[in-house]
């Protein structure tokens, strides 16, 4: 039975059957597409519709969310205004033989309240590196082994951020290492005189509410849409 | 005197109801949604005369025709599905990941001869 069970899962595009350990909430993104196409298609739907997700407008018929497992860094010297520095790594080696990727949109989420904020209109800059060295055991080491993907001041009022990285994401799967990403979040220039007096750790205190990185990624695999061309 | 065995409507090439869940076959504690589904599938004769809600494809009829000359050298035509739809099936991989996936002809709407 367990042979005749990996076959279908096979023809069902899957190498094995899953076996999650520590299964995550479903994000919100996958469940509203999900409920969306609960809804019954029109007769005269296109059968290369399913090889496209309409939402982001890209080829694909898989989408997935990474849940990031990089870590915090610790700098040894104290950097003045950096309030946040962490190593993003989603594990793109769970793509199957034969998925192209189209799309991979990186979500950085904040669970603040603006309204009870000390600082309601302050200001940060994120910087997004994207990693070309592997850094060695035990070292925070961020040396001139990381190219700069995106610049950019934000306000508290955010609850959450978005990047395209399909470019990246891209050219981790086809030509480069995945060595993951560098995310730092400082206090943006404008606070920083108010950081003289208030102190760098209390205007930081608005970025506590950091809370996770997710990448979304949408593939599309070759042989589940192979098919359906050859039939039209 | 094949001809003159009576098909009743219920006999008839048709999809039949068939609710797959996934639980049955041990696959619930990786598919999150949806939990099971109907699948359906198609069952039936198809017997001379095929009429048009029997969806024959003209190898059918020309086989209908052969089968009625040489019934033991040659079956009847097989009831089969002709139309299907598509569904997406949410479910976590093997590195807890949470992926959505687009599964086309998982639905049988349509049989055929």
């Amino acid at each position: 039975l367990s042979l005749q069970e990996s076959l279908l899962l096979k023809s069902l595009g899957l190498s094995a059957k899953p076996s999650p350990k520590i299964p995550v909430p479903v994000p919100s993104v996958l469940w509203r597409i999900f409920q969306k196409r609960k809804t019954p298609p029109a007769t005269n739907r296109d059968p290369a519709d399913g090889c496209r997700v309409e939402e982001f407008n890209v080829p694909g018929n898989i989408i997935r969310v990474f849940a990031d497992q990089g870590h915090f860094i610790h700098s040894a010297q104290p950097q003045p205004l950096l309030c946040l520095q962490k190593r993003l790594y989603f594990n793109l080696s769970v793509l199957e033989e034969g998925e192209r990727l189209t799309m991979a949109q990186l979500e950085i989420k904040f669970s603040h309240n603006s309204y009870h904020s000390p600082w309601p209109g302050q200001g940060f800059e994120l910087r997004l590196y994207r990693s070309c060295q592997v850094p060695l055991r035990g070292t925070p080491s961020l040396g001139p082994g990381r190219k700069l993907l995106v610049e950019q001041s934000f306000a508290r009022l955010h609850k959450s951020l978005l990047f395209n990285l399909s470019d990246v994401a891209k050219d981790w799967t086809t030509n480069s290492r995945n060595l993951g990403l560098i995310l730092e979040i400082a206090v943006s220039g404008d606070g920083a005189s108010a950081a003289v007096s208030a102190g760098p750790r209390s205007l930081c205190a608005g970025i506590d509410s950091f809370l996770d990185t997710s990448l979304l990624v949408v593939t599309l695999s070759q042989q589940q849409c192979r098919a359906s061309r050859r039939r039209r | 005197s094949a001809y003159n065995v009576p098909i009743t409507p219920s006999n008839l090439c048709k999809p039949r109801r068939l609710y797959i869940s996934f639980s049955d076959v041990g696959w619930e504690n990786w598919i999150i949604a949806p939990q099971g589904y109907m699948a359906n599938y198609c069952l039936g004769e198809c017997p001379f005369p095929l009429t048009a809600e029997l969806n024959s494809t003209n190898h059918a009829i020309l086989q209908t025709m052969v089968h009625s000359l040489d019934p033991e050298g040659t079956p009847q035509p097989c009831c089969v599905p002709v139309r299907l739809s598509p569904i997406s099936i949410l479910y976590y991989d093997n590195s807890d990941n949470v992926v959505l996936r687009h599964y086309e002809d998982m639905v049988v709407d349509e049989c055929g001869c």
